[in-house]
């Protein structure tokens, strides 16, 4: 009720596409 | 042990903490490792609100590193899980389902009002306190996108090779066979030996299980819907194609059994309180073809009826099946030439595509409805046999 929620903080993300190249760089880097 | 469990049912808000080392495991035994049978019997859609309420504790203890954590490995294990199943119906639906329910969770815990307005006052109390996740969510739908067109490329995979012989080539009617063109009679397809041969049957099993799998697994009846007008436009698209290719199944009783064959399919929508999916309507094509084979095709009346019948079929499909119409005897006549030009005259003024054949790989956009769930994250029980013990109730 009388409580006003503070505003969130926006958590930028990767897209699908920059989380797969990650991943995949990922991937490459370990043995 | 009575008090602690009277301690945790009073005091257990919907969040789940687990040590920043642990999440490796979590997201081994909650998504790369799971096979839903394990699931059976629990709240459909349980990873995902687990994964909720494991982010929802993140957020409360205002852990932004660990939300980011948490999202991009859930995200590449789901992705890893897609990649080693990507034949396996079940899997792909499953992962679907709970996918789109986190993303429906990301929204309807928001605190975003537009996506409160069927919260209890309860599950109001477990909204995100701290963060905004509406770039993950964007993250989320891309990925539910990729897996729903996974998914149906399974069942078009299972679908497609009984398609033809289910649709055009086996005679369930009582009969027909004895009415079958002269000299194509003992025919199959030209690539189908008979032992790959289908009946409608098959197709319909094949659906039921499909639609089973899905409902069970709690996927968002939304969605399930476009599954089957997906399916139902590419059983549409792959008989029409043969039609248009071969003589031997354009005559007559091949129109009456297709005719009884697309109601078939349509009782089975009914049945299972699919009609809205719009399949029925993709079939059109299909549909005014196997009129076009029963009709009478002589005289000008009879060009007229075809003409206003079938305005799903292109000027050139319809010239081309009645180029390829075959007799049933001697007693029936070839269609004419000039009757073929009073249809191409009548239907000049058309703006029809050019090409012959339906592109049976085309895919309708999907779309995802918001749909909230009545479930409270505080009444979710964690099964033993998920090995999640290292998660702590909060």
């Amino acid at each position: 009720g009388s409580q006003r929620p503070r505003p969130r903080v926006l958590l930028k993300a990767p897209t699908l596409a920059e989380m797969e190249e990650m991943n995949t760089s990922e991937e490459e880097e370990s043995p | 042990r009575q008090v602690t469990v009277q301690r945790k049912e009073k005091d257990f808000q919907g969040m789940l903490e687990y040590h920043k080392e642990d999440e490796a495991l979590l997201i081994r035994n909650l998504v790369t490792d799971l096979k839903p049978q394990m699931l059976s019997g629990t709240v459909p859609c349980l990873p995902a609100y687990i994964l909720y309420m494991c982010i929802r504790h993140a957020d409360y203890t205002n852990d932004d590193l660990k939300v980011h954590s948490l999202l991009t490995s859930t995200i590449n294990g789901i992705k890893k899980v897609l990649k080693k199943h990507n034949d396996d119906f079940e899997m792909t639906s499953f992962w679907l389902s709970n996918t789109c329910r986190l993303l429906h969770c990301l929204k309807q815990y928001s605190g975003d009002e537009g996506f409160m307005t069927q919260n209890t006052a309860k599950q109001n109390e477990h909204c995100l306190k701290n963060f905004d996740l509406t770039e993950y969510r964007q993250v989320l739908s891309d990925l539910s996108i990729q897996i729903y067109q996974q998914l149906i490329k399974i069942a078009e995979g299972l679908l497609q090779p009984m398609i033809v012989s289910a649709m055009l080539e086996n005679e369930s009617i009582q009969g027909l066979s004895g009415v079958k063109p002269t000299g194509y009679r003992k025919r199959s397809s030209s690539m189908v030996d008979g032992e790959n041969s289908y009946c409608l049957e098959a197709i319909i099993r094949q659906m039921n299980s499909f639609h089973t799998i899905m409902c069970d697994q709690g996927l968002d009846p939304e969605i399930i819907l476009q599954v089957f007008k997906q399916l139902f436009y590419m059983i549409n698209a792959v008989t029409l194609n043969n039609l248009l290719l071969r003589k031997d199944v354009c005559s007559w009783s091949t129109g009456m059994q297709l005719r009884y064959n697309i109601s078939q399919l349509e009782e089975w929508l009914r049945g299972r309180n699919l009609q809205q999916s719009g399949g029925v309507q993709t079939m059109e094509p299909l549909i005014q073809a196997a009129q076009l084979l029963q009709l009478k095709k002589k005289t000008q009346e009879d060009a007229e009826a075809i003409c206003s019948l079938c305005t799903s079929l292109s000027t050139q499909q319809i010239v081309k099946i009645l180029n390829l119409y075959t007799p049933l005897n001697e007693f029936e006549e070839r269609v004419t030439v000039s009757f073929i030009r009073t249809i191409q005259a009548q239907l000049q003024e058309r703006n029809d595509p050019q090409q012959l054949l339906l592109d049976f790989k085309h895919m309708f956009p999907v779309l995802f409805p918001f749909n909230p769930s009545s479930l409270t994250m505080d009444s979710i029980h964690i099964p033993a046999c998920l090995n999640l013990e290292f998660l702590n109730e909060v």
